[in-house]
């Protein structure tokens, strides 16, 4: 059949063959919008000389270039009145829920990332990265712990002429709770449910750390690698991101950073869901 | 109001840059999460007094309101091993709120409704066999139950009724395709 989409009366969400997510269709407009989730390799230095540390607890040092997870996601579609989601396992383990719900002018994307395989004795930094036909021209905006928006520029510092030693995590910012990119056109945010290191390496890209496991110390004291275990193999870490897209239009009310910041609230103070079994203590005419 | 310090004393000790940024070893990190859960546990025991005010506590009938620690597995023992539990959903923002609720549940048929009589839409979404085979989740949750909290007012609350009934087919169960 032809390939998969979802969404609501806002949105659609569209998969190309191969399982991925490739184009948002908003207000009457279809944009390429993808994602997907790749690695990079830990850098192991020998830790005598600042130039050669490793990547671990206090710094992150990827080893070359970014690897890619897979070529084919296999998915799982489910819809119903209320939410449509994709369920897509990318290999045993990296697996998403992509969901719309109705009504909802976002996209969610619950990750599940873990645990991350060492015996090539390679430290792996998992993340997660959209790309989009956006012209970003080097420029994102990266929030200071959830509140003001700074601007950021790709191998720039406004206060030194910059040496950019490493190319990669030498333009990777603190991202408490949104990061995002825009043109005269278009606007894309990804929210994040916890602070995690993130950039935009190419224009129209963003990208968040959400996993990593390293196998060496980084000799700014904790004298331990970053190798977090349970149950007896590697920490497996389940989170979400909430992705906007739409027009960056100041003049359109409410703007989409009004709404970025709406949900924002919501979603990092969302309500508080108390249970209790009421089985032989209560019938619903009771309750009532 | 012991119990409140308890966490604040423990929302002190996080307060250091190491349980902020993660550069603390292994076992620091985990007494950490031991300290949180203790003062979240201490705490448990407020919410469900301040809970049962607000629902009109009898001496004759205490709910012991919880929540699910484990949500974040699409576990929770209370909504897999009921067939009926009152939900209360409580709004800390300043403005109201209409989030949707996800309750791990088995397989069945469910009906939600609210302190008004009415029967409010739910959906029985499938979880994930990525995390229903992560080797340490011990839940018999296969589905998520799935409805949208109405406006839930500011600093409010409001409560739902959930029923597995096997004579009524939940609203609308979910269509799949592989």
């Amino acid at each position: 059949e032809d390939n998969v989409s979802i969404g609501n009366e806002h949105l659609t969400v569209h998969f190309d063959e191969n399982g991925f997510m490739n184009m948002i269709s908003i207000h009457g407009e279809t944009h390429a919008l993808k994602q997907n989730f790749l690695y990079y390799d830990g850098a192991l230095g020998n830790n005598e000389e600042f130039r050669n540390r490793s990547s671990g607890a206090y710094i992150f040092r990827p080893n070359g270039t970014e690897k890619t997870v897979t070529d084919v996601v296999e998915i799982q579609v489910v819809k119903s009145d209320l939410v449509q989601e994709v369920h897509q396992i990318f290999n045993e383990w990296i697996s998403q829920v992509i969901r719309v719900y109705a009504g909802q002018e976002h996209v969610e994307l619950e990750w599940l990332v873990g645990p991350i395989p060492i015996d090539d004795v390679i430290g792996k930094e998992i993340i997660s990265r959209f790309e989009s036909d956006i012209k970003s021209d080097g420029a994102f905006y990266t929030d200071s712990n959830g509140r003001e928006m700074l601007r950021r520029v790709r191998n720039y510092r406004e206060t030194w002429e910059l040496d950019l030693v490493e190319p990669v995590s030498g333009n990777y910012y603190p991202i408490t709770a949104k990061i995002a990119i825009e043109d005269d056109q278009s606007r894309l945010a990804v929210l994040n449910d916890r602070a995690q290191g993130g950039s935009s390496l190419v224009d129209g890209q963003l990208e968040l750390m959400v996993h990593r496991r390293l196998l060496r110390d980084d000799a700014f004291g904790v004298g331990e690698a970053l190798n977090e275990t349970q149950y007896g193999t590697g920490l497996v870490a389940r989170g979400k991101h909430w992705l906007f897209f739409g027009s960056s239009q100041k003049d359109a009310s409410p703007t989409l950073q009004a709404k970025e910041r709406f949900l924002q609230n919501k979603v990092l103070l969302p309500s508080w869901p108390f249970v209790t079994p009421v089985d032989n203590l209560l019938t619903y005419d009771d309750y009532l | 109001e012991a119990h409140l310090t308890a966490l604040r004393d423990v929302m002190g000790v996080m307060q250091h840059h190491d349980a902020i940024t993660g550069t603390e070893k292994q076992h620091v990190a985990d007494d950490y999460a031991r300290m949180l859960y203790e003062g979240f546990e201490a705490c448990s025991v407020n919410t469900r007094s301040a809970l049962n005010q607000l629902a009109g506590e009898r001496d004759t009938l205490k709910f012991d309101w919880g929540y699910c620690k484990q949500a974040n597995i699409s576990a929770c023992v209370m909504t897999e091993n009921s067939d009926n539990i009152l939900v209360l959903l409580y709004n800390p923002l300043g403005h109201s709120s209409n989030d949707f609720v996800r309750l791990p549940v088995k397989e069945g048929h469910y009906l939600v409704r609210n302190d008004r009589g009415q029967t409010v839409a739910s959906t029985l979404i499938p979880i994930p066999s990525s995390v229903t085979d992560l080797p340490f989740r011990e839940s018999e949750a296969t589905h998520e139950l799935v409805f949208q909290g109405e406006q839930v007012a500011p600093v409010g609350y409001k409560s739902y009724y959930v029923s597995k009934d096997e004579s009524k087919k939940s609203l609308s169960t979910a269509e799949m395709r592989q």
